[in-house]
C-alpha cells in the first residue's frame, strides 16, 4: 500500500517532534 | 535539529536531562513501523532503483533509533553526560534525514511509474502513422485509451499533492491539451482511412493531419514527464 508508508513516516515525525520537546522543555527549564 | 544542536551547547553550562525514556520508546516503536511497511515496500517493488536505495535509508534511521535508545539508557545513568548529549543530536538528526531519504526514494520510485505508463502512450502514439484500416483503428483506440485514462488519473492526482504552484499549473494545462487532442486525432485517423481507402485525393495532407496532432501529443506528454522529474529534484533541495 502505498500510502502506508507515507502515514508511518507521518507518526514518526510526530513521535520525534515530541522527543525534541520533551528535551528543548527541559533544557529551556 | 538544528534548534537542539544549540540546546546541546547551552547545555555545557551543566543543565541536567529529563528522562527520555517514554519519548525516545515512541519513536523507536515507530520506527520498527516504518522499516517494517519499508522492507515490505522493497520486496514487493519491481523497481532496480527503489530495492537499490531504499534499504541504505532504512539503515539510517534505524541506526539513528538505536543512537537515541543509547542515549537514553546514558542519561538515565548521568542526567549530565555530554557523550549522551552528542548521540541524542546525532540521532535526532538521523532519524530526521533518514526519513527524508526514505520519502524521497518512495517517490522518486511513484515518479518512475507514472513515467512508464506516459511512455506506453508514446509507444502507441507513434504507431498512429501507420494505422490504415477502421479494423486497426478500432484496435488502436482500444489499446491507447485505458492507458491514457491511467496517466490522466495518475498524472491528475500527482499534481494534487505537488506544492510548486507552476508545476502543478503545467501538468494541469498539458493534462487538459492531451483530453482535448486524442478525439481530434482518432478523427483525423479516421479521416485519413476514408480518403485513403477511396484512392482519394488529399491523402497526403489528411496524413501530414494526423502526424501534426499525434505529434503535438507527443509533445505534451514528454512535458508531462519533463516535469514529473522536475519536482523530484526540487524536492530534493527543499528537503
Amino acid at each position: 500500500d502505498s500510502g502506508e508508508m507515507v502515514r508511518q513516516a507521518r507518526i514518526l515525525a510526530q513521535a520525534t517532534a515530541q522527543l525534541i520537546q520533551a528535551i528543548k522543555g527541559e533544557a529551556e527549564r | 535539529v538544528s534548534r537542539l544542536v544549540i540546546l546541546h551547547e547551552e547545555a555545557e553550562d551543566g543543565n541536567a536531562m529529563p528522562d527520555l525514556e517514554k519519548p525516545v520508546f515512541g519513536v523507536s516503536r515507530a520506527v520498527a513501523n516504518l522499516v517494517k511497511v519499508g522492507r515490505e515496500t522493497i520486496q514487493s517493488s519491481d523497481d532496480a532503483i527503489l530495492r537499490q536505495d531504499m534499504p541504505a535509508a532504512l539503515q539510517r534511521v534505524e541506526m539513528a533509533s538505536k543512537h537515541l535508545e543509547e542515549a537514553s539508557a546514558m542519561l538515565k545513568l548521568d542526567p549530565f553526560s555530554q557523550p549522551a548529549r552528542k548521540k541524542l543530536i546525532e540521532g535526532s538528526r538521523g532519524i530526521l534525514q533518514g526519513t527524508s531519504a526514505l520519502l524521497l526514494c518512495f517517490d522518486e520510485s511513484e515518479v518512475r511509474k507514472i513515467i512508464r505508463e506516459c511512455k506506453r502512450v508514446l509507444d502507441y502514439l507513434a504507431v498512429a502513422e501507420v494505422v490504415d484500416t477502421l479494423e486497426d483503428l478500432v484496435r488502436f483506440v482500444k489499446d491507447l485509451s485505458p492507458c491514457l485514462s491511467k496517466v490522466s488519473r495518475e498524472v491528475d492526482s500527482r499534481q494534487k499533492e505537488l506544492t510548486h504552484q507552476v508545476h502543478r499549473d503545467i501538468l494541469i494545462r498539458c493534462l487538459e491539451e492531451v483530453k482535448t487532442l486524442t478525439p481530434i486525432l482518432i478523427c483525423s485517423m479516421k479521416i485519413y482511412i476514408q480518403i485513403h481507402s477511396q484512392g482519394g485525393k488529399g491523402s497526403d495532407e489528411a496524413g501530414v493531419n494526423r502526424d501534426y496532432l499525434a505529434q503535438r501529443m507527443t509533445d505534451e506528454i514528454n512535458e508531462i514527464i519533463r516535469v514529473l522529474q522536475l519536482t523530484t529534484y526540487d524536492e530534493e533541495e527543499w528537503d
